[in-house]
């Protein structure tokens, strides 16, 4: 029995935008990722109003907080709530917009202990 | 739709006028100034319609109660703009009256005769800001003029049930607007 080609799928996002497009780059990572150019999205997520700045925002590492920014810019923004930065979420970024902040409830991170 | 925090509105007694005017100074070289007139006439009287309020131009930029400029980059109110599309432009909260638009977009009244694929609807953007300078913050529901993001060559010009309820809630509704006059499609949003 022949062996089937590996197919390998290439997805591409829209390139809107000059200011964030270089977030396509990050397609598809998720909790635990360290991959340059996180710290760019942690910072569009501070601009407006996603993420609390801390001492881990110019890291480049997915971590926790990271993730609940992710999840709650997907919720408020309507789209489907992965934690991830996945095509959707990246395209929605990559989108021009209002430079005003969106308003969310206060910011607030709980320290759980496990 | 949303509030900014104190949830501040123009708070003269109303019914009232409240003036606008373009800065003589930051202005783009790819419009009219009178295509530019037009367009934001028209998207005032979007929310004039609905609402008490009546806005009328004036050549005193200096003490009108809202103020237009199409600024490039750091532009000293904290908030630069970025070069083409990112940030297209921003509106204060009131009782500022500040309305900014970045110079460097390829703005368009226009579509036909502006055919850049990065063109954007200044008309569009116009009545997103207005709301901001009137006490609006963004809206999460996606047809509605106050939601915060754009496509290049889209068009969202007219109020959805969310962005007029919200205004509504600030200043009372306009006495000859009817909400049951709104298309399926404005409304459909709500239900």
């Amino acid at each position: 029995r022949r062996t089937p080609l590996e197919t390998t799928t290439i997805t591409t996002v829209d390139h809107h935008n000059s200011t964030w497009h270089e977030f396509e780059n990050l397609l598809d990572t998720s909790k635990g990722s360290h991959v340059s150019g996180i710290s760019e999205v942690k910072k569009y997520l501070q601009r407006f109003g996603y993420l609390k700045f801390s001492n881990t925002s110019s890291s480049d590492k997915f971590d926790n907080e990271f993730e609940v920014a992710v999840t709650r810019y997907q919720r408020k923004l309507g789209l489907t709530v992965t934690g991830n930065l996945d095509y959707e979420t990246i395209s929605q970024m990559t989108l021009p917009r209002c430079g005003m902040r969106d308003t969310l409830p206060p910011l607030k991170f709980h320290a759980i202990q496990h | 739709y949303n509030y900014f925090k104190g949830k501040p509105r123009w708070s003269r007694a109303i019914p009232t006028t409240l003036t606008y005017a373009f800065s003589p100074n930051y202005i783009v070289s790819n419009l009219k100034l009178s295509d530019i007139k037009v367009t934001f006439r028209q998207a005032f009287s979007r929310w004039s319609a609905v609402i008490p309020l009546n806005f009328t131009e004036t050549e005193d930029y200096g003490f009108s109660d809202i103020k237009i400029g199409f600024y490039s980059g750091d532009h000293d109110d904290g908030e630069p703009f970025d070069g083409v599309l990112g940030v297209l432009a921003h509106g204060f909260s009131p009782e500022s009256g500040k309305l900014h638009l970045d110079a460097a977009e390829t703005w368009a009244v226009d579509f036909e005769s502006e055919k850049s694929g990065v063109a954007i609807d200044l008309e569009s953007v116009a009545t997103h800001e207005i709301g901001h300078v009137l006490g609006l913050a963004h809206s999460f529901v996606k047809e509605s003029v106050m939601y915060p993001s754009l496509k290049p060559r889209e068009k969202k010009l007219d109020l959805k049930v969310d962005d007029i309820e919200g205004i509504q809630e600030l200043y009372g509704s306009n006495p000859k607007f009817n909400m049951e006059s709104l298309s399926q499609s404005d409304t459909s949003s709500s239900n």
